[in-house]
C-alpha cells in the first residue's frame, strides 16, 4: 500500500 | 507603505492562477526586496512557495514589512475585473485592513480602483532548507503538463523513473496503462524545447497524480519547469519568473 507523507514530515515552522 | 506596480496586470494573474486552486488561504509577506508567500493545501501534501523579486515590478515600494491575509477566491474576482493588458498596482498601508487594486490602461486614460478586504490568516511559516537531489531535471513546462494530463487519465498515481539516458513516465491502473519516454537533448534552433538533465542517481519515484495536477497550472508562467527529485525529500517543481519563482514541494508516495 502505498503512503502519502504530508509536508509537515519535512519541513517545520520557523 | 506598500506600492507595488506590475506593467501587465496578466503577470499576477497568471500567478495566483498558478496555485489558487490548491490553497485558498494565503499570507503574502511584503518586504523591501519583494514579496513572498507560502501556503499548504489542506490535505497538508502540497507546499507552495512564491517569491516575486523586485525585478519582476515596474515600480516596487516597501517601507515597512506588511503581511496581506488574503483568500484567493476573492482575489481572483477582482483580478477578473481588470484587463490583462493594464498596469496592476497593489496599494496597502502599513497596518492595512484592506489591499487597494488599481488597474490602470494608459492608452484610454481607464482607471479602475477595487478594494480587498484583508483577513488574519493563521498558518505557520515552514524553513524550506537546500536540499540535496538525487536527479535535476529542465523541460518544456507545455511538454510536462500534457503528460501529467494524459498519465492521470489511468491512474491517481505516476511514477517517474529517470536513468542517465532516458527519462520514463508511467501510469498502471484499472483501464489500462501509459507510458512516456523522453531522452535529454538540446534543440540548438529553439532553446526552450530543450530537455537537460543532471543525474547524480537514478530514481524510481511515485506521486500522486491529483497533485501533480495542480502543479502543472503553475505553466503558464514559464516555458521551462525545474523538476529536483530525491528518494529523501519532497520533489521541488519549479517555474521561474523573470525574477523568483513558483515552486510546488510534493513527498512521493512510499510503501508503507
Amino acid at each position: 500500500m502505498a503512503v502519502q507523507p504530508t509536508i509537515s514530515k519535512f519541513f517545520k515552522p520557523v | 507603505m506598500l506600492e507595488a506596480k506590475f506593467e501587465e496586470a496578466s503577470l499576477f494573474k497568471k500567478i495566483i492562477d498558478g496555485f489558487k486552486d490548491c490553497v485558498q488561504l494565503v499570507n503574502f509577506q511584503c518586504k523591501e526586496d519583494g514579496i513572498i508567500a507560502q501556503a499548504v493545501d489542506d490535505s497538508r501534501v502540497l507546499l507552495v512557495s512564491l517569491e516575486i523579486g523586485i525585478e519582476a515590478f515596474q515600480e516596487y515600494r516597501c517601507d515597512h514589512p506588511v503581511t496581506l491575509g488574503i483568500d484567493l477566491n476573492s482575489l481572483s474576482k477582482v483580478l477578473r475585473c481588470g484587463n490583462n493588458s493594464d498596469t496592476l498596482t497593489l496599494i496597502a498601508d502599513d497596518t492595512p485592513d484592506s489591499v487597494l487594486l488599481l488597474f490602470e490602461d494608459t492608452k484610454k486614460d481607464r482607471i479602475a480602483e477595487y478594494s480587498l478586504k484583508l483577513m488574519d490568516i493563521d498558518a505557520d511559516f515552514l524553513k524550506i532548507e537546500e536540499l540535496a537531489y538525487d536527479t535535476t531535471l529542465l523541460m518544456p513546462s507545455s511538454e510536462f503538463t500534457k503528460i501529467v494530463r494524459d498519465l492521470s487519465q489511468f491512474s491517481d498515481s505516476l511514477n517517474i523513473m529517470i536513468t542517465k539516458e532516458t527519462i520514463k513516465f508511467v501510469a498502471d491502473g484499472d483501464i489500462g496503462s501509459g507510458s512516456v519516454i523522453l531522452k535529454p537533448f538540446v534543440n540548438m534552433d529553439k532553446p526552450e524545447e530543450s530537455i537537460k538533465l543532471e543525474m547524480d542517481q537514478p530514481v524510481d519515484l511515485t506521486f500522486g497524480s491529483k497533485y501533480l495536477q495542480d502543479i502543472v497550472k503553475g505553466s503558464a508562467l514559464s516555458e521551462k519547469v525545474g523538476v529536483r527529485l530525491s528518494s529523501e525529500a519532497p520533489a521541488l517543481f519549479q517555474f521561474d519568473l523573470k525574477s523568483g519563482y513558483l515552486q510546488f514541494f510534493l513527498a512521493p508516495k512510499f510503501n508503507d
